[in-house]
């Protein structure tokens, strides 16, 4: 190990896709992406997020809290298959 | 578990599957066993059979492709989606598409299988001692043609036992140079190239020329990933190079450095801080045969189940033993049945069973309530009825097919044409009734014959033998030889299923450095076939009634029965 500790260097490399979009918007990209809203529907309205999240939140086994927690969060950043949930 | 709308199924249980390319992560026959593995998942548990085919449309075509790769559903680099696949239809659906930007694993990191060397294709064991020093990953140490290699032990120095790992300077895949290396430089569009390229492609695979004029000669395949290639970044495929410089500081193997998330990552050429070419280290990778497995199950008619334990919950996990969850077996099952499981056994005959001992039974019922009347029929008396043959071979010309003390004759020239049975005893009376394989000596004309550990030699009338496979170098522990293939000068091999010999026939002893593993010279064919022949410069391997057919330059490019497609019955 280093004697002492050095100031941790943070580098931006080239082509990595750095996320600049925020959880909601995350959240919507991935809601609509599996089935859960529609384009049409996609309001920006809190309301039918909240559904949608409910819904994908029961499907998926988790809490139902209907909210953007840590483990709905988690749950949509872990490796999956690109097949919608619902619908064709 | 869910099901498509409209429960969509396939009308037929005999599903045939193409895998039309593979990914530069894994050796092609690690590929081709995970989608074997992950197809029985489900006809273990079904009446579905997977078939898989060389050419033409199959109704599960796989691919491997990244970002746009010819659908409307693009992939999205690097982790996030891993593949999808089509509901069961025409077309597209039905196809299973998997992202290349992942790096394909079997779920546990880096898959290195080896070629050459004397570990019989084993795979790279890391970390493997060499000189009393420990390795991570393939080297060239030790070597002075800078070819890369590694233990398939963990102690060379003890064991011995090595092959070489993937590289662009020992083979390619796919393209049309049948593995052929690269030959570097090579030119391309005028421009000299000293490694592979992306160039010219836009779907990101890395490709080299086979000979050194791509322009003039055309000749081209695609470059395997060696073990230390990076995942994404912007030098996907590439492999690290060590050392290399980063903040003015020198790293011997990928690091952290950089990064708050932990991830290690190394410099594709030896200094990042002036080529800015990077791309992360291998991880454990995602297993190959459980992605396969689901995206499988969309394939049939599954649709995601909401149980977290199910293969057909959405999300991938690693599991080590894997068995499927009783939520898909009822899925499946709901669709196609229950089938007769992973071992299905012959029906029972309701009376006291005839002798079969040299025939089958049919087993007719006259209505439901009556006794059950058995028959039995004797399929030795008509080519076309017999299942499968004991041995085929081309002698004189003519493919003569063997079964049971009886062959059959039939003329390449005039297709249809069925001559027999014949006893065996009444042209070859030496012999005896059930013949392995044989074959004809081209240049004597000499015809060999073998059954169980046992050979006979006949120059028209006259026989030598029997003799034991020993005399031939074959060691005690082969039970016998089910296949053979004129390779010309003088030289036969001889097939046992998974090993094969160089027998050279004028010495009547095998060449050194055999057996060798089948499936390392002839991928893509069943390693139990119980019949090798060469018929019209094509060698045929035969499985119960179907034949794989795979041209000199050993590609695989027909599978067909053998009633129908050499014997031509109606």
């Amino acid at each position: 190990a280093p004697l002492q500790s050095q100031p941790q260097v943070r580098v931006t490399f080239p082509g990595e896709l750095v996320s600049s979009i925020s959880d909601d918007e995350l959240a919507e990209s991935y809601l609509e992406r599996f089935g859960y809203i529609s384009k049409r529907s996609r309001s920006n309205t809190h309301v039918s997020i909240s559904k949608a999240l409910l819904q994908m939140q029961k499907k998926l086994g988790l809490n139902e809290t209907g909210e953007l927690d840590q483990s709905t969060m988690e749950a949509m950043k872990t490796p999956r298959c690109g097949v919608p949930d619902v619908g064709n | 578990f869910q099901t498509f709308e409209g429960d969509l199924k396939w009308d037929h249980n005999d599903i045939t599957y193409r895998v039309l390319n593979y990914s530069p992560d894994l050796d092609g026959d690690i590929i081709e066993d995970a989608f074997r593995r992950a197809f029985k998942v489900w006809s273990d548990v079904s009446p579905l059979t997977f078939t898989q085919i060389y050419s033409g449309e199959a109704d599960i075509m796989i691919l491997f492709g990244s970002d746009d790769h010819g659908d409307p559903y693009p992939f999205d680099g690097k982790d996030g989606l891993l593949a999808h696949a089509y509901p069961p239809g025409e077309g597209v659906q039905g196809d299973a598409h998997f992202d290349d930007d992942e790096f394909w694993t079997l779920g546990t990191g880096v898959v290195v299988k080896t070629r050459f060397g004397n570990a019989n294709g084993a795979v790279c064991q890391f970390p493997f001692k060499f000189n009393g020093r420990s390795y991570s990953s393939c080297t060239s140490e030790g070597r002075t043609d800078g070819l890369l290699w590694c233990s398939t032990t963990t102690d060379y120095d003890k064991d011995k036992k090595y092959g070489f790992c993937p590289s662009e300077l020992l083979y390619t895949y796919g393209g049309n140079s049948d593995g052929d290396k690269c030959v570097f430089p090579f030119i391309f569009d005028g421009e000299s190239y000293d490694a592979c390229t992306k160039e010219g492609r836009s779907d990101g695979y890395r490709w080299c020329a086979t000979t050194d004029n791509f322009d003039k000669d055309k000749k081209y395949g695609f470059c395997p990933n060696r073990d230390t290639a990076v995942i994404g970044g912007n030098s996907q495929g590439d492999p690290c190079v060590f050392p290399f410089v980063f903040l003015e500081k020198t790293y011997n193997s990928c690091t952290s450095n950089g990064r708050d998330d932990r991830r290690l990552w190394c410099a594709t050429t030896s200094n990042y801080d002036t080529d800015r070419k990077w791309g992360f280290c291998p991880d454990q990778g995602y297993s190959l045969f459980l992605v396969a497995a689901h995206e499988f199950g969309h394939a049939i008619g599954l649709e995601h189940s909401t149980v977290r334990d199910a293969l057909m919950y959405p999300m991938y996990s690693y599991i080590e033993d894997f068995q499927l969850h009783s939520d898909d077996i009822e899925g499946v099952q709901y669709l196609y049945g229950s089938g007769t499981g992973p071992h299905p056994s012959p029906p029972m005959p309701t009376t006291e069973s005839p002798d079969v001992s040299d025939k089958t039974t049919t087993t007719v019922t006259t209505s439901p309530t009556t006794t059950t009347e058995v028959v039995p029929v004797d399929p030795t008396t008509d080519a076309c009825k017999v299942k499968a043959f004991d041995a085929i071979t081309e002698i004189e010309g003519q493919l003569h097919f063997f079964k049971d003390g009886k062959y059959w004759k039939a003329s390449s020239a005039r297709p249809g044409a069925i001559k027999g049975p014949l006893k065996i005893s009444d042209t070859w009376p030496a012999l005896p009734s059930v013949i392995d394989t044989a074959f004809e000596d081209l240049l004597t004309k000499k015809i060999f014959f073998f059954s169980g550990r046992r050979f006979w030699v006949y120059t028209g009338t006259t026989v030598l033998g029997p003799r034991g496979l020993e005399k031939l170098g074959i060691g005690k522990d082969v039970e016998k030889i089910v296949g053979s293939l004129q390779r010309g000068r003088g030289k036969v091999l001889l097939f046992n299923g998974d090993k094969y010999w160089r027998l050279d026939v004028k010495t009547q002893v095998v060449d050194k450095g055999y057996p060798r593993d089948t499936e390392d010279a002839f991928a893509g064919v069943p390693i139990n076939a119980h019949d090798v022949f060469l018929y019209k410069e094509n060698i045929h391997f035969c499985k119960d009634q179907f034949y794989w057919r795979m041209t000199p330059r050993r590609q695989v490019d027909q599978v067909g029965y053998v009633k129908y497609d050499i014997l031509n019955c109606p």
